[in-house]
């Protein structure tokens, strides 16, 4: 049984999924079965999506900036495409021959056909989703990596402008995200990494505060307020780097969901 | 989102598609 890691995907597929699955098993057990009904009209109306999502997947390749969306959905679209004609082949040899052998093979093999390209495909635009809330997490990164260089209160005014609309909007998509999840352990690792980044943020802030304030009145203690500082950034980004860690995986833990 | 109503609409005919091949062959087990 194929694995979905997120809802969206699951309450797409997985209803499919277990209708193949059940096919599979109704043809293995009535082998030498029932004259197939002519299944040219519900064959036709897979066609129709399929063109439909072959239209929408080429329209989301031209219109992404995404070099790996691009380079994976084509592949996804073209699998989803030759199921597409194993169907209609079955379709065509059915109607010959309502009790073709090799008919129930295509038609076996081209809804399996459906089902894997269309989750390569959904996966592949998952993913890519993904990457853009990465490309706001190595912002952030890329903001506490300067904490070290802030010292005076308008440069700090300057950056928390940047960072604040940063933070929050990384916060939001973590959190949307943690809710499409369907792995347990995965979400629970998102929600503490994101509630310790929510926390330390403010201290971080006033660590900042702190050291400003230390130097510009002559600097003792500066070097424990700079530690102190560089500790807090540090620990934020490393929860910043295991929540992109965690977005990245789409890894199943079967003993987990058992 | 289009992609996603896209594949809604090829899991509900791919669906459909099942249930009208298995119909027959359940009528044997």
């Amino acid at each position: 049984m194929p694995v979905f890691h997120t809802k969206t995907i699951e309450s797409i597929l997985e209803p499919v999924a277990q209708q193949v699955s059940r096919l599979v098993i109704l043809h293995e057990e009535a082998e030498d079965g029932n004259a197939m009904p002519d299944l040219g009209r519900p064959v036709q109306a897979v066609s129709t999506a399929v063109t439909n999502l072959v239209k929408v997947g080429k329209e989301t390749i031209n219109s992404s900036d995404d070099a790996l969306l691009k380079q994976d959905m084509p592949s996804a679209l073209q699998r989803v495409e030759g199921a597409s004609r194993l169907l209609e082949e079955a379709s065509g040899l059915l109607k010959q021959d309502p009790y073709s052998g090799p008919a129930r093979k295509k038609l076996i093999e081209g809804s399996r056909g459906i089902l894997q390209g269309t989750s390569s495909l959904l996966l592949c635009f998952d993913e890519s989703e993904v990457r853009k809330i990465i490309r706001e997490c190595k912002r952030v990164l890329d903001y506490l990596a300067v904490t070290e260089v802030i010292e005076t209160m308008e440069d700090l005014v300057h950056f928390l402008k940047n960072l604040s609309p940063c933070l929050s909007k990384v916060s939001r998509e973590i959190s949307a995200r943690e809710k499409e999840l369907t792995h347990q352990v995965h979400r629970e690792i998102l929600v503490r990494c994101l509630e310790q980044i929510k926390t330390l943020a403010p201290i971080l802030i006033c660590s900042m505060k702190i050291f400003i304030h230390i130097i510009s009145q002559g600097g003792k203690g500066a070097d424990e307020a700079a530690e102190n500082r560089n500790y807090l950034s540090g620990r934020m980004s490393d929860e910043l780097n295991e929540i992109i860690r965690v977005l990245q995986l789409t890894t199943y833990d079967e003993e987990e969901w058992d | 989102e289009m992609i996603l109503e896209a594949a809604k609409s090829i899991a509900a005919a791919t669906s459909a598609l099942i249930k009208a091949a298995s119909a027959a062959q359940r009528e044997l087990i």
